[in-house]
């Protein structure tokens, strides 16, 4: 700060280093936010658990990353409507509105216990965002879970496009291949949805929709 | 490009780490713990123009141009950023989901004179 110290670009005063060290993080924090397009740090009202995150992080190896124009979205879900008779479980995700970006890639991860019965015929609808999944959804995507453990399962994302809601909301219809009416009592739940190996979204987006005349002109 | 030195006056990279835990984001941003936040500072007489251009003969054309005009042009050369790379951020957005995403251009990594 004395005299003789000046700055070697403005040639104004040095400042002292603190108040340098305190500019230095509010740039930081300008240059972060601006440019993950952010107004403001998030407020995390509900963080996913620790445990949860990490088996998520482990399962999208890093080979699968997506190219760095691309943005990667792990969205995990929160179960509701349960019901174990039909053995349906309804997935809410609270993911930013699909339709104003552009959807490379979706797989939906499920964790089958290894108290499975056997082979499972699973299904996926697609729900309005409003209503509870009755009447109107769209079948996404059918599969057949045949051991315990992790399973992929990739969704047309045309088929996750749509409203304009940050609500995304998935019908689980899970039924044994085989079926053994002969079990007694309610069929014991074969995925997970709670817990640390609860299901999650992958999304690849990138970082806005293509727009119509770049769409025509490629 | 010279890293700043206290007395460097001339154009060089002034080097700042930042930890995401000083700025109390290390609740949002899981990876990574920090990031250089670097940036350009110092005197380009005219005789450093153009330098470290993108190739020596960035420079000497420069250096022709002031020469050819004249030797004290009214236009002065700044100390920019000749060279950048993108950031990887692994953070949690309000939704609480994890969002992996590349920031362009973020981190300095070499300053020149214009």
């Amino acid at each position: 700060q004395g005299v003789e110290s000046t700055c070697s670009s403005c040639g104004g005063p040095t400042m002292a280093p603190q108040a340098e060290r305190a500019l230095v993080l509010e740039l930081a924090k300008q240059q972060i936010l601006e440019g993950l397009h952010l107004t403001s740090r998030p407020r995390v009202t509900r963080p996913p658990p620790q445990a949860a995150l990490a088996r998520a992080l482990r399962r999208l190896q890093p080979s699968r990353l997506a190219p760095a124009s691309r943005e990667e979205v792990i969205s995990f879900a929160t179960v509701t409507d349960s019901s174990t008779s039909t053995g349906s479980s309804i997935l809410t995700f609270h993911v930013s509105p699909l339709r104003s970006r552009h959807l490379y890639h979706a797989r939906l991860w499920l964790h089958a216990l290894p108290s499975l019965p056997g082979a499972l015929h699973l299904r996926i609808f697609r729900c309005g965002a409003r209503r509870r999944c009755r009447g109107s959804r769209a079948l996404l995507a059918e599969h057949q879970v045949t051991t315990p453990g992790w399973h992929a399962l990739t969704l047309p994302s045309s088929g996750l496009r749509g409203e304009d809601s940050a609500v995304l909301k998935l019908q689980l219809d899970c039924r044994p291949l085989e079926d053994n009416s002969t079990v007694v009592g309610q069929p014991r739940r074969p995925l997970d949805t709670v817990g640390h190996q609860r299901p999650f979204l992958e999304l690849q987006m990138g970082a806005s929709e293509p727009g119509p005349g770049r769409t025509k002109r490629r | 490009t010279p890293t700043c030195e206290p007395e460097t006056p001339l154009c060089c990279r002034r080097d700042h780490y930042v930890d995401f835990q000083e700025l109390g984001w290390r609740d949002w941003i899981l990876q990574p713990e920090g990031y250089q936040l670097n940036y350009c500072s110092g005197q380009c007489p005219p005789h450093l123009a153009g330098s470290p251009g993108i190739a020596a003969s960035f420079h000497s054309a420069v250096f022709s141009l002031l020469k050819a005009n004249n030797p004290w042009p009214a236009g002065t050369s700044c100390c920019v950023p000749t060279a950048r790379r993108p950031l990887s951020l692994l953070y949690l957005d309000h939704n609480g989901n994890v969002v992996k995403t590349d920031v362009p251009d973020l981190v300095v990594e070499a300053c020149g004179c214009s």
